[in-house]
Order: structure tokens, then sequence, then C-alpha cells
């Protein structure tokens, strides 16, 4: 039930995009945030064998099976989560980055990232004015079960508030910030942890670059139907 | 034949300060590749990936900047001017295809521009600190296996001044570029000198047959009290080839026990 191979042909310099039919699970070890349960990860490997040359490529990632809902509480103005279908209370810790020279290595980010869980934290808040972070920063946050917050770069103080008051308009190039978080995103979207994109922190991006996040990001109609959707 | 799959190239990096460079990317990837044998050669050991300054920290050319009132001491990029952060890279690494094969050069991340030269041949990389480059080097690679890799890499656009008082994000210039924002400084960071100039994340080399697979996308969904589970999987593929490719797509999810073992 785990295994699917599908026969595709391509022809000369094509460059397409193809999606392999649903593969079922019954009953699959769920991934649980930090003190909420087992970080149960799956080994994804896709590969591509081309007649009469033979395996052309690899990709492989692992995956953990988790739903991460979240609605604002119209009551305080704060954000819930719930991760399959259980609320969390959520114990956080604000993120800028490793080290200011990012000499970002896995041995560092494995001991950042765990010395969090180990204060029972279950949630990064990766800063706006910080990084996008690293598969490695990821990887470690899948391990440990520390849900992900990830800001794009867009800060209170830089785009629009501060003292002096600054530039509400973002940056210069807003298709490039748009072209830097649809590849931010292609990057890490397959990681368990992560679990909110937010625009910027303390400030809303300009509203062309908004719009196109919201957009660029919502839920696929198909997955609204799915448990606790 | 070189094997499928990723090669990261994280050693024997070089890097010089371009104002030092005579050469030009062309010279130093053919004929006048550097060398750091030479005492008075500008070249160095280089920290990729990294930041400039953490070069120039790895060959003790400045303080640590996190230690005491020692960043006071290291020029910042409003003063020097942007040429004084610019910096080359280079490496050289084997590859040698056969037929049919294809390979490309990866940087996963560069703050903030830079200009790539491999065995002579330029490809101008586009700005942007939080984006992928991949460049197909099929074509350029040099018959022998032997590579030449040089990299200068260019500074945000807007590094920006800090102000006397510093302050959140010092003149806020540097939200002008698509780049990180913390290194004009901020109530709890000195600001960067550099800004954190550099080929910061993992460059790699990666071979492919004919047919590449380019960013998978994988998704689940829950039916039945998560009893019911479905895996969705999407990806781009490439055929660099001039002929029809008859693809076998596998996709396979396995859970690693014990020992190695693993449940398909």
């Amino acid at each position: 039930e785990h295994l699917e191979t599908q026969k595709v042909s391509l022809s000369p310099g094509a460059h397409v995009q193809y999606t392999f039919p649903q593969l079922f699970f019954y009953k699959p070890s769920l991934w649980w945030p930090n003190g909420m349960g087992k970080q149960s990860l799956y080994n994804v490997e896709i590969t591509v064998d081309v007649k009469g040359y033979g395996e052309s490529d690899m990709w492989s990632h692992h995956f953990g099976f988790r739903k991460i809902v979240s609605t604002i509480d119209s009551s305080t103005g704060g954000r819930l989560f719930k991760v399959n279908g259980q609320p969390i209370f959520i114990r956080g810790g604000n993120w800028i980055l490793s080290d200011g020279l990012l000499r970002l290595s896995k041995e560092r980010y494995k001991t950042d990232i765990k010395f969090h869980a180990d204060m029972n934290f279950n949630m990064m808040r990766c800063w706006g004015g910080g990084l996008a972070e690293r598969p490695d920063f990821y990887y470690y946050c899948d391990l440990y079960g520390l849900l992900v917050w990830q800001e794009f770069w867009i800060t209170g103080d830089c785009d629009g508030r501060g003292d002096p008051v600054s530039n509400p308009d973002g940056p210069l190039d807003h298709e490039l910030f748009l072209f830097c978080a649809r590849d931010t995103v292609k990057l890490l979207r397959n990681h368990p942890s992560l679990a909110l994109w937010v625009g910027g922190n303390e400030q809303v991006p300009p509203s062309d670059i908004n719009e196109a996040l919201k957009n660029d990001l919502q839920l696929h109609p198909y997955f609204e139907n799915s448990n606790g959707g | 034949m070189a094997e499928i799959g990723k090669t990261v190239l994280d050693k024997g990096w070089l890097a010089a300060r371009s104002t030092e460079v005579a050469l030009t990317g062309v010279q130093l990837t053919t004929s006048d590749p550097p060398s750091i044998a030479d005492p008075t050669s500008p070249w160095m050991e280089a920290a990729v990936p990294g930041t400039v300054l953490g070069t120039l920290l790895k060959n003790k050319l400045i303080p640590d900047p996190f230690y005491g009132l020692q960043n006071e001491a290291i020029l910042d990029i409003a003063d020097s001017g942007r040429e004084y952060y610019t910096f080359w890279f280079f490496t050289s690494f084997e590859c040698k295809l056969s037929n049919n094969q294809h390979a490309d050069l990866n940087f996963r991340a560069i703050n903030y521009s830079a200009e790539v030269y491999l065995n002579g041949h330029k490809e101008v990389l586009p700005k942007g600190m939080f984006r992928r480059h991949s460049i197909d080097i099929t074509d350029i690679l040099n018959p022998d296996g032997q590579n030449l890799l040089a990299v200068i890499v260019y500074p945000p656009d807007h590094p920006g001044r800090i102000p006397p008082a510093g302050g959140q994000g010092g003149d806020h210039e540097i939200a002008k570029d698509v780049a990180a924002q913390y290194v004009e400084g901020w109530d709890w960071m000195t600001p960067i000198r550099d800004r954190n100039t550099g080929i910061w994340d993992e460059v790699s080399i990666t071979v492919t047959g004919p047919v590449k697979i380019v960013d998978p996308h994988l998704v689940s969904s829950f039916f039945d009290d998560y009893k019911r589970v479905y895996l969705h999987t999407t990806t781009e593929l490439v055929n660099k080839s001039a002929w029809e490719a008859e693809c076998s797509l596998n996709i396979q999810v396995s859970t690693e026990l014990e020992g190695n073992m693993c449940l398909v």
C-alpha cells in the first residue's frame, strides 16, 4: 500500500508537473508536537527510471502525517491551534537566528532546537527581521516536535512604523519579494513542523504582496473536507 | 560515469577581497586559478557556507564581534563602501559526466547577488537573500573532469547607515532589499558590519540522467477520525534530453524500524 509506480512519457525538453494517485494509509503513526506524543516520521522516496538509461534521479524527504489547523479566537484575538484535532497550548520561543555570522551547522541547529524542546517549548517563531530558516533547522524541529511559525521579511520597525517612521511600502522590488517567498515555500513546505506562514512582524506587508501571499498559501479546496478542516 | 545524486561543495574554498584581486573571473577559472601558497597572496581560506565576516574571523583578520565591544573595531559597510565587503570565492571540484547525464550547480542561498564563473563561463545570479539558484553546467564542465569555480558576491544594495543612537533596524534602508533586516542592529543585537554578505547556505552539484525531479510537494489528508489517511504527491519533472523519455516514476513510503529495517 506504500509503493506506487506510474508510467510517464515526457517529450523532449518538457518541464511538467505530475501528480501521483493518492497513496492510502490505514491509521498511520501520526506526528505530534513536543509534549503531545511521538514525532513519527516516514521516509518518502521518489525515483525516476528512464527506459534505455536506468535510474535518472532520486529524491527523498522524511514526512510526518499531521493536520494543523489554526483559527482566531474572537474573544481574545489570539490564534488557537489544533494538531490532529487536539487543541494545543502553545509554549513558544522567539527565534531570530542561531549566529550573526551565519555559521549554521547541523550540530548547532540540533543543539539549539533540542534545548528548546528540553525547555518544553512546542513552537519556534522565526521573526520577520531574521532568516527564512534552513532545511536543517526544520529537520530538527520535525525531530523534536517544535511547530514553526515562519514570518516573511517585513518588520514593523523597518516597514512602516519605527523611529523615524519607516517606509510602509516594503522592499523596492515587490516581485523579487514574492519570488523569494514562493521559492522559500517550495524549499520548506514538506516539513511537518511547519505550522504557519506569517506576512511579517507587527506589520502587514504592502497590500499587493499580502494579497499574493494569501492567495498562494490558501488551503486547496480539496483539503477543506478532511478531518477537522 | 558520475554518480546520480548530490555532492555538497563545502571544502577547500578560498576567498579574497575583490579590490585586491586584479584578475577577472574568466582568468581565475581558466589560466590563473588562485593559491594561498604565496604569503603575499590576497587569498585566504574561506568559510563557505558562511559570510564574509565569518571568513575574516576565521583568518583572524577581525576581532570576534560578539565579545565585549569588539564589534566597534570592525569597519562598517556604510563607512567602507560596498566594495570592501564584495568578495571573491573560489574552489575546484571533480565531475565527469557520461552520455545522457546532466549536472546542475546549486546555491541554496546567497546574500545578496553574485556572478558565477565556471571554467571561464560567466553566469549572473539575480538578487535576493532567500532564493535558490540552479545553473545547468552540463555543457561547461571540463572534459577531463577538473573544474574551476569562482563566485564574486556583492553585499545588499542598500546596507544602510547605523545612526549614532542605533535603534531598531538602524536607518531602515536594508528594508529596500529582500534580505534579513536584523543586520542593521536592534535593541538585542549589534549591527553586522558586512550585513551578512556571503554564500550563506549549501553549494552543491547534482547529477541526473535525462529526467530530473524538481520540488516535490507532499500533503496528507485525513478521514474517519484519522483512520483513513492519504498522501498526495505532486512533483515537477524536467526532460533535459532531446528525445522522448519513457519513465517509470516510483514513490515509496517507508518507516524505519529498529536496526535499519524498513516497513514498506
